[in-house]
């Protein structure tokens, strides 16, 4: 009984982990997804206006976006050589990485919220090797991976 | 003062980084208070 | 009871083994797919990308572009909203998204 209790503990600590694991091999197909739509995207979009977009215009990945009310005061100091910012707001603000600015912008197909649709699941599938298909199809359907394994 | 510490300038990696910075900013009750006070005028407005 | 527990376990060890053999793989995939040169330049977003990933109109968005390891210090909100950034490879760009 002792040994089948320490193998239900054991059994239980593997089955958290390979639910952490999948989550995050299910955010890195989410990025590869992303990137690869992004690109793609600005490639069409190049091609048909036959010149890259002004320079002024475009913001070069990676980056991170700082947001808050236009009401906020925001009182910024910068060192000289632009390498140390010190920002104070009176007010809260929110901080998104350009991964999630992709995911707004609908690159990512929806899998992250299991509202893909049957067009999109053929494009997802098609920007991501073999071997990851069924972690997208599962995203897709918005179930876990780890029904697979425990029946549940 | 406890704060968070991140790196960033690298393409993708983990986003819940970003997750906790935002729950700690806008959990505490200062923002509670400023919203109280939000019905005063908007002071003047700094840009960059 | 005890032969099944040990199979399952046995069946967790492989899965979790293989997640991390896809998960080393995925890292790799998407490491060369941003080092691509041709990627690096159409990697980008407009600024009315983001206006529209920010529904409500009365939100001000400052874009950050900071070098590999650049620290972000974001404090406790107890005593003031602060943000600071410091780098250590060359200088942080820091710019407001026009509204239009």
């Amino acid at each position: 009984a002792q040994e089948c209790q320490n193998l239900e503990v054991e059994k239980q600590k593997r089955l958290k982990r390979i639910r952490q694991k999948r989550s995050q091999l299910e955010e890195l197909i989410l990025q590869q997804i992303a990137f690869k739509n992004l690109v793609q995207r600005n490639k069409v979009s190049e091609t048909s206006s036959l010149a890259p977009p002004p320079s002024g215009s475009v913001i070069q990945l990676p980056f991170i976006i700082l947001n808050t009310d236009v009401r906020t005061v925001i009182d910024c100091s910068i060192s000289s050589d632009k390498c140390e910012y010190l920002f104070n707001f009176d007010n809260t603000f929110e901080i998104h990485d350009d991964i999630e600015i992709l995911k707004r912008m609908g690159m990512s197909l929806g899998l992250e919220s299991g509202k893909c649709t049957a067009d999109n699941l053929v494009v997802a599938k098609s920007l991501v090797p073999r071997s990851l298909e069924t972690y997208v199809i599962g995203m897709a359907r918005g179930t876990s991976q780890i029904s697979s394994f425990t029946g549940d | 003062r406890t704060r968070i510490l991140v790196s960033i300038g690298e393409s993708f990696g983990t986003s819940d980084k970003f997750q906790k910075i935002n729950a700690m900013v806008n959990s505490s009750d200062r923002s509670l208070k400023r919203s109280l006070d939000m019905s005063s005028a908007p002071k003047p407005l700094k840009r960059l | 009871r005890y032969q099944d527990l040990q199979k399952e376990v046995s069946d967790f060890t492989q899965a979790e083994e293989k997640l991390d053999e896809l998960i080393t793989k995925c890292n790799l995939q998407l490491r060369l797919l941003t080092e691509d040169t041709q990627n690096k330049k159409l990697g980008y977003v407009m600024c009315q990308d983001l206006r529209k990933s920010f529904d409500s109109p009365d939100q001000l968005v400052m874009v950050i572009r900071a070098p590999p390891e650049t620290q972000m210090q974001v404090s406790e909100p107890s005593e003031g909203y602060q943000v600071s950034l410091k780098s250590t490879q060359g200088p942080i760009d820091v710019f407001l998204c026009p509204e239009d």
